[in-house]
């Protein structure tokens, strides 16, 4: 089963669409980069979830390029176990 | 397991074993209202199950559907509760009530079943179908990308890797092919429903090109309509517009393909978040998002009974 200790989601800001374009370039695969609401405009917020070996590297190319982020969910295995605990309290 | 529809527990999330028992208590119960009908199979043989609620025979259709991006909870966990809603409310609520009697409603809960019990046995984040791709080791399509309209164009990917990989043909994918084929072969629906999550967005189309629909200024104003109902109740805050101009180009789309075959009232949902959870939406919000929601399909469902085309 997939887990996902330490993984962040970050909701990135981005202020123009020279922005957008640098979030789009982001090896997303080498960073094993998972977006759940894609960079498409600067009207909408950007939601990825990133891996915990990519954190330093995605934080690090936000902190250059001066885009804005937070962080939307801590730790997603956290969120999943509530989840899981949740189903079995009510399937038990 | 419940003995009934009345014990089964809509405030949490339930496996696919879970669900199918829903279905044939609902149907065991409501045996003259609710049918299931069988439009197909998966890849991996799980039966695509679509509940039909009827009041007579030969009747236009309204079809909704849940969970066709697997990882999306709480669109499933919705087309439960929505279920239980229509035989709860029917002979009760006169709106639902003179739908049903004119409209037969069809509900898929679970469109993508092998993607979606392999949210629950191994990737809680899996999105897409669950078929292999020959010459990759990279398995699914994304199911919103395998539709015959603007198929492989921009907004879908060519590579099995991605999220949005379009397939190698349109309506490859069985759970497409199914849908397809149900829409032919019924040949009278009136509207076309595809919930997805999450971002909170009511989107009609068209999403591979930028051409206006024909029905774009009827379907903005019936989007703003539904979209103040939805907000009515929690104050959840909706955007709404075509695909293409409120999101960004998306080819081979569900609701461009059902549009493009004649069905007017086709739209998309993106249901919550409002920004905190994404797709792991606490449980605890599965009712208030299945209750405002259902305002809005109300006001779809009953412009649609309103204006026959």
């Amino acid at each position: 089963k997939v887990t996902f200790e330490g993984d962040q989601v970050l909701r990135i800001t981005a202020k123009n669409a020279e922005q957008i374009s640098l979030l789009k370039e982001l090896p997303e695969q080498t960073l094993g980069l998972d977006f759940w609401m894609e960079p498409v405009h600067e009207s909408l917020p950007v939601d990825v979830r990133v891996p915990f070996h990519s954190l330093q590297a995605v934080r690090a190319f936000l902190a250059y390029n001066q885009i804005q982020y937070n962080v939307m969910i801590e730790d997603v295995q956290d969120l999943l176990d509530d989840e899981e605990r949740e189903m079995v309290k009510f399937r038990t | 397991f419940p003995r009934s529809t009345d014990d089964f527990v809509y405030t949490t999330y339930h496996d696919l074993d879970s669900i199918y028992s829903f279905i044939d208590m609902l149907v065991a119960e409501h045996s003259n209202l609710v049918s299931k009908i069988v439009i197909g199979q998966s890849y991996e043989s799980r039966p695509l199950n679509v509940l039909k609620f009827s009041t007579g025979a030969n009747r236009p259709g309204l079809w909704i559907d849940t969970g066709i991006h697997s990882r999306e909870w709480v669109t499933q966990a919705s087309g439960i509760w929505f279920a239980k809603k229509i035989v709860t409310d029917y002979g009760r609520d006169p709106v639902l009530t003179d739908i049903l009697n004119n409209y037969d409603i069809f509900l898929e809960i679970v469109t993508n079943p092998d993607g979606f019990a392999y949210t629950h046995s191994s990737d809680r984040m899996w999105r897409k179908t669950r078929k292999p791709n020959p010459g990759s080791s990279c398995v699914g399509v994304d199911p919103n990308r395998n539709w015959d309209a603007g198929f492989g164009g921009p907004g879908s990917s060519g590579n099995p890797c991605t999220e949005t990989y379009h397939g190698p043909s349109a309506h490859s994918e069985p759970e497409v092919k199914a849908i397809v084929d149900f829409v032919n072969s019924h040949g009278n629906l009136k509207a076309f429903v595809s919930i997805h999550s999450y971002s909170q967005m009511l989107l009609y189309p068209y999403g591979y090109k930028s051409t206006p629909s024909q029905d774009q200024a009827e379907l903005h104003e019936l989007s703003r309509k539904a979209i103040s109902e939805l907000q009515s109740l929690y104050n959840t805050s909706y955007r709404y517009g075509s695909i293409i101009t409120t999101i960004y180009q998306a080819s081979g789309g569900t609701i461009d393909w059902t549009y493009d075959q004649g069905i007017k009232y086709s739209y998309t949902f993106e249901l919550r978040d409002t920004g905190r959870y994404g797709f792991i939406l606490p449980a605890n919000q599965i009712v208030p998002t299945a209750e405002e929601t259902w305002l809005a399909l109300m006001a779809i469902m009953e412009h649609t009974k309103n204006n026959p085309y």
